[in-house]
């Protein structure tokens, strides 16, 4: 779940 | 990262580099649309506050202050040096409408209910609208220096690349993430028209009228 938040787009 | 991602990445660059240096060499900003603007600084400012809380990578961190700092340098040009340029009397699209929508949609349809969460939320709606006060703008005063045209065109490909890229990463990774999707599409169908004229207008020397 963490993860797929992780944003790593600008 | 992929290649649609990367020339995104560098089209929004490019574009807000050109909004920069046109303001910055003819010492004017006749035609952009400060409401736009502030509301570009505030969708970076909301949206970018998680590199106080987690690093992704250099590429990451450092176009994230790029943007931000970018963004804030050109309301000093709009607002404090070249203030007399400003074409205030055209910038007149009321923010709060849509502010206030996105604010609320952003409470609702979110990926979890925290504050970070939220602001991200809240940013990647506001991108998606955030160009209207300019286009508005545009179509107020009936034309657009063809600079100010590149620069419009060079930041509405940014997001069509990143539809691009999430249906590469889809297929690649199985990354989907819906609100930024919608969002993503909203925001490039906004620049449909635009695109429409500038390349049968502005790529033929033409003025965009």
């Amino acid at each position: 779940k963490e993860n797929d938040l992780d944003h790593d787009e600008l | 990262m992929n290649i649609f991602r990367l020339i995104g990445d560098l089209s929004h660059l490019f574009a807000i580099l050109i909004l920069l240096l046109k303001i910055w060499k003819t010492r004017s900003c006749a035609g952009i649309s400060g409401r736009s603007q502030i509301l570009f600084a505030l969708v970076f400012a909301t949206r970018y506050l998680d590199l106080f809380t987690h690093f992704i990578s250099l590429y990451n961190t450092l176009m994230k202050i790029f943007y931000l700092c970018s963004s804030f340098g050109t309301i000093y040009l709009m607002y404090v040096k070249f203030k007399a340029t400003y074409d205030r009397n055209h910038d007149t699209f009321r923010v709060e409408f849509l502010l206030i929508p996105v604010a609320i949609l952003s409470l609702i349809f979110n990926h979890e209910f925290d504050v970070l969460e939220i602001l991200w939320t809240f940013s990647i709606y506001l991108e998606s609208v955030a160009i209207l006060p300019q286009l508005f703008m545009v179509s107020k005063t009936g034309e657009a220096e063809s600079i100010t045209s590149h620069y419009l065109f060079a930041l509405g490909a940014y997001r069509g690349l990143y539809i691009l890229n999430w249906i590469y990463r889809y297929y690649t990774e199985g990354f989907f993430d819906l609100i930024a999707v919608i969002a993503g599409i909203v925001q490039t169908v906004l620049y449909c028209d635009f695109f429409y004229l500038y390349i049968t207008k502005v790529l033929k020397g033409k003025r965009l009228t």
